[in-house]
């Protein structure tokens, strides 16, 4: 509850939260595997 | 007066925030104009498509993307009298908050949304029977002006007690209180002539100022610095292009700002009028009722002379459980406007109810009404409540906005997504308030604002702040960095 | 434009776009750093110089309905710190760009062009108005 109201996804609706949240996770695992492949 | 500055990092958060929900408002809006959903916001016929469109669709992107999801935050309809408590009707949303249904059940909540000072809007006593009375022997409403058949023995009286309350001359009622400000100004000045006014004032002296057609400059919220910097511009300079010295000046502002909770600096305002021979047009709409010793609003707390300002314009809506408002002043000031006042010419006038309820709390004040000394224990209580409240908020460690002494209270939130949850979260455990964003606020200021009322006893504040207490740790809402007081 | 952070805020999403852009597996520093230069230059000649009016009813009875952002920023004053502040970023960028492009002459090109025509043309005071 205190991540939604923090980043504000708390107005979105069900869908778009978790379009939000794939986005978030997508962003996370690509940085890590290029900072892997980087480093 | 307190303004803490929004922490930094909650800035840079609230600002991320409003981004991210614009880029989803965006996509949202692509999704419905190349029809993979459903448009359901109004829009026009199909058949008028070839016209030139009224409405320009980017002036309601916000109301569609941002407000639409959580109005249920607004406008929430009651079912009771909206005193110390209320009964909200409930309503749920089957589709994020384009439409309602009514289940028919209701709650029960702590009134801290409505303006309700004096706590006269209460469905028993001398007001309500004074009102009761008034409905009987004048009907509900007058479907007429007051400069045609729409002028009431109650409006003449009600108009002489304002005046001796507030301690002027002669004063003129209107039925509105958004149109007394919008709808006179433009019977006092006009072109040639020049408006300073307030960045936070009210949208009807906004509106009132740009129908006037006088060139209008903005100062800063009570920087006094700022308005004789101004006005010694307006003067020296005068009109634009033809650099003719203004016919008249007038300076604009509030006694009470309802949204920041502070107070005008009207000593020094009243000093730098008489010094420039500028005019004073100060809106009591929050003030009158709530302020001074007597309640005769920011004149009387200052204890300046009313006869110094030279408009003084307030409000029946917020301290008297009434609606409408009148303007104070000079003899000429209002037979001035009682020739060329729009809202007096062509406004059905005050309902008879209306102004018995007022003219009946005026007098509770004054001392003629009601139980002896009713009037000055209720502004007593109001003062008690107000700096007990804000004592109270500010021992949980929330940012409180305004003048100590100011009965309305705002309290920061800042981020986009706890507007909601904070009227949501609050509403759930009893307690009804008003949330406020942008753009009504200032884009990192976002807030709640409480109303405080002579009815609400301490005990019932005890209970709000409770409950306040629970929901801002719930919604992380401690940013104050002051230490908290003694 | 006006309230504080604003600017932290705008660098700080020019960082996180580049992160996101860089994060791409299959894409070269280059390429990435090109990417953010368009996108940056594309989003805000979007939003500055193409929506016109407000995304709500301002109290200016529809004044600035045909103003875009930048004419309504800062009440149209030239020369502001604020207009100042968002010429210069793009140029930044292009600048950090052509040297993580190694001067490559396409990447040149293609940054130099798209800086000109969106970022720098439109916020020229002789084109104040201009439509």
């Amino acid at each position: 509850f205190k991540y939604i109201v923090e980043t504000s996804i708390y107005m979105l609706e069900p869908w778009e939260r978790k379009v939000f949240n794939i986005a978030m996770v997508l962003i996370l695992v690509m940085s890590l595997y290029t900072g892997w492949v980087f480093l | 007066e307190q303004f803490e500055p929004t922490p930094y990092v909650v800035a840079i958060i609230t600002y991320i925030g409003y981004v991210m929900l614009a880029v989803f408002g965006h996509m949202r809006d692509f999704l419905r104009n190349h029809g993979f959903e459903k448009n359901l916001i109004a829009t026009e016929p199909a058949r008028t498509k070839d016209f030139v469109p009224l409405y320009q669709n980017f002036e309601s992107f916000y109301t569609r993307n941002l407000y639409r999801r959580i109005r249920d935050c607004w406008n929430r309809p009651i079912r009771t009298c909206p005193g110390a408590e209320f009964e909200l009707i409930d309503r749920k949303s089957p589709d994020h908050g384009w439409s309602f249904e009514y289940p028919g059940t209701h709650t029960r909540a702590i009134n801290f949304g409505s303006y309700n000072y004096l706590g006269f809007a209460e469905t028993d006593g001398p007001c309500a029977d004074a009102a009761a009375a008034a409905t009987e022997t004048f009907g509900c409403g007058v479907g007429s002006p007051r400069a045609e058949a729409g002028n009431l023995d109650l409006h003449t009286r009600l108009e002489a007690t304002v005046a001796e309350f507030v301690g002027a001359e002669d004063a003129i009622i209107f039925p509105m209180g958004f149109a007394t400000n919008a709808l006179n100004m433009p019977a006092l000045i006009g072109k040639g002539c020049c408006v300073l006014s307030d960045e936070l004032n009210h949208s009807s002296l906004v509106l009132g100022a740009r129908l006037t057609g006088a060139k209008i400059k903005v100062f800063r919220h009570n920087d006094i610095a700022d308005v004789e910097a101004k006005l010694r511009d307006a003067i020296v300079y005068g009109q634009d292009r033809t650099r003719r010295p203004f016919k008249k000046i007038l300076i604009v502002v509030e006694g009470v700002y309802s949204m920041e909770g502070s107070v005008t600096r009207l000593p020094e305002l009243i000093a730098l009028k008489k010094k420039y021979k500028a005019y004073l047009y100060l809106d009591e709409a929050h003030s009158i009722g709530a302020m001074g010793p007597h309640g005769r609003g920011v004149v009387d707390y200052f204890g300046c002379d009313p006869r110094d300002v030279d408009v003084l314009m307030g409000t029946f809506t917020k301290s008297f459980g009434g609606a409408g408002g009148y303007i104070a002043g000079s003899q000429h000031l209002v037979a001035l406007l009682r020739q060329r006042s729009h809202s007096g010419l062509y406004g059905a006038s005050l309902p008879a109810p209306v102004a018995a309820q007022v003219v009946t709390a005026f007098q509770m004040l004054m001392g003629r009404a009601g139980p002896p000394g009713e009037g000055a224990r209720r502004l007593k209580q109001l003062e008690v409540n107000t700096q007990y409240f804000r004592a109270s908020l500010h021992r949980l460690g929330v940012i409180v906005y305004g003048h100590r002494t100011s009965p309305v209270v705002p309290v920061m939130i800042f981020m986009p997504g706890k507007i909601a949850a904070f009227g949501r979260e609050t509403l759930k455990r009893g307690l009804g308030t008003v949330v406020v964003g942008y753009p009504a606020t200032p884009i990192i200021e976002s807030r709640a604002r409480f109303c405080l009322s002579a009815a609400h006893s301490l005990d019932i504040i005890d209970r709000s702040v409770q409950i306040i207490d629970e929901v801002t740790s719930l919604l992380l809402m401690k940013y104050s960095r002051r230490p908290p007081p003694a | 434009f006006n309230s504080r952070g604003i600017w932290a805020t705008y660098v700080i999403f020019i960082f996180i776009t580049h992160f996101i852009v860089l994060s791409i597996p299959f894409i070269s520093m280059a390429l990435a750093w090109t990417l953010t230069c368009q996108i940056h230059n594309v989003i805000t000649y979007f939003w500055l110089h193409w929506e016109k009016g407000a995304p709500f009813e301002p109290l200016d009875q529809g004044e600035s309905r045909t103003l875009t952002h930048w004419e309504q920023l800062d009440d149209g004053v030239q020369f502001t710190a604020n207009k100042k502040f968002l010429l210069v970023v793009p140029i930044v960028i292009f600048l950090l760009t052509t040297f993580y492009t190694r001067y490559d002459q396409i990447h040149f090109l293609v940054n130099a062009l798209s800086l000109v025509l969106l970022a720098i043309v439109p916020k020229l005071p002789q084109l104040y108005r201009v439509r």
